[in-house]
Parts: C-alpha cells; sequence; structure tokens
C-alpha cells in the first residue's frame, strides 16, 4: 500500500504534470491548420522550444530538484529534455483523441522532413507505450525519474540525484502493482522504455541533422 | 530571436529563472 506521503507526492506530481503542458492554442494549430513545409518546420520548433519551458515549470516542482546545485538542475535537464518529450508525444498518441485527431498528428511528424530511419523507431515507440496502457501516475512520475537520471552529462552530485529518483521509483513500482495487478512485469516494462527513450535521445541529433537538410 | 536559433541550454537556463521569450 501507498504511504499516506506516497499518495501526497503522486497527486503533487500528477497535478504539476497535468497544470505545465504546451499550449491549448499552439497544440490545436498543430490538428487544424494547412502549413507548407516551412510552415510546418517552424511550428514543431517553437513547439518543441515551448516544450522544454513546460517542462522546466514541471521540473521546478519535483521535490528536491530546486535544491541541488543549479548546473546540475541544468545538466539534468539538458540530459533529459528530449526523452521527456518523447514521453509527452507519447502520451498524446495513447490518449483517446478525437476521431482523426491522431492520424492528422501522425501525418504531419510524417510529412515533417525527418528521415525514415529516425521516424520508424519513434512511432514504435509511441505503440510500444500505448500498450502499455499507462495511468496519469505512471506518465508523470516516468517523466520525473527520467529527468532525476543521476548519470547525465556533467551531473556532479550523483548521489544527490540518486536521493531524489530512489523514492520516486519505490513509488511508481508500488503504483505499477496496485494499477497493474494483473501484469507483475508491468514496473520493468516501464523502465524498459527508459532505455528504448535513451536510444531515441542518442538518434535525436541524427534525426535533427536530416529535418534540417530536408 | 525566434525559438528556432535558441540552443537548448539557453532555453534551459532563461526557463529557470523565469524567463520566456526575450
Amino acid at each position: 500500500e501507498l504511504s499516506q506521503d506516497q499518495q501526497a507526492l503522486i497527486s503533487y506530481i500528477v497535478d504539476a504534470h497535468n497544470k505545465h503542458r504546451i499550449p491549448q492554442d499552439m497544440a490545436k494549430k498543430l490538428l487544424q491548420e494547412q502549413f507548407n513545409a516551412e510552415e510546418n518546420f517552424l511550428l514543431l520548433t517553437e513547439m518543441a522550444t515551448s516544450h522544454v519551458q513546460v517542462l522546466v515549470e514541471f521540473t521546478k516542482n519535483i521535490p528536491g530538484f530546486q535544491s541541488l546545485d543549479h548546473e546540475d538542475q541544468i545538466a539534468l535537464l539538458k540530459g533529459s529534455a528530449v526523452e521527456a518529450m518523447f514521453l509527452r508525444s507519447a502520451q498524446v498518441f495513447t490518449k483517446k483523441l478525437p476521431n482523426g485527431h491522431t492520424e492528422v498528428l501522425e501525418d504531419r511528424i510524417r510529412r515533417s522532413g525527418i528521415s525514415e530511419e529516425f521516424m520508424t523507431p519513434m512511432f514504435n515507440f509511441y505503440k510500444s507505450i500505448g500498450e502499455l496502457q499507462m495511468m496519469q501516475e505512471e506518465h508523470a512520475l516516468l517523466t520525473a525519474i527520467t529527468i532525476l537520471s543521476p548519470d547525465r552529462p556533467y551531473v556532479k552530485d550523483q548521489q544527490a540525484v540518486e536521493r531524489l529518483q530512489e523514492p520516486m521509483l519505490e513509488v511508481l513500482r508500488k503504483v505499477c502493482k496496485l494499477q497493474h495487478p494483473q501484469e507483475p512485469q508491468h514496473f520493468a516494462r516501464l523502465l524498459g522504455r527508459l532505455t528504448e527513450l535513451r536510444t531515441l535521445n542518442h538518434h535525436h541529433a541524427e534525426m535533427l541533422e536530416s529535418w534540417r537538410m530536408s | 530571436a525566434s525559438g528556432n536559433t535558441i540552443g537548448l541550454e539557453a532555453i534551459i537556463r532563461k526557463a529557470l529563472m523565469g524567463k520566456y521569450d526575450e
């Protein structure tokens, strides 16, 4: 069972995760308007910038984060921004959007000019996240856990980061047991997605380069 | 400056200081 403190932590994290998201008018633009390739590029770039800004706001709310060394805060955010962005996008693809919206979004991304070799693993990742049927709590906690990865480049005080990440992992483990009692492997599967995220992160620079070139 | 010319670290630093859209 979850302790009172753990329950409080969950509702706090979920609340922060829901509150800090890409502005709705920007997301709507992506669904409603027709753009040429250049406008598409600018819109997706604008969304990526906005994503980083809301990610920072969410991260400031993770208990203990602001007590970390300032440069370590930057190293953690820099190291995780791309992974957190993929996680957030995966959530969009997991949700039941109004009819046709998922297709419009997918089509827009597919036509963005990113080369196919990067597109396939990205949509495979979205699909594999979708199959896990994660609850909001799991998304929010997994995002926090991703951000609080002590092994990111340039992190000086790894132990301080570990001390923040560990209780999150414990809460996520319990949430998985409670939410998915039929699937004892659920928690391990979630952690497996983090490995997949690292691979996407690793290829992200090349992916951006292929996008810029096209 | 438009978003696409600002590096990731610059966006993070600004957001950490609570400054958006300069």
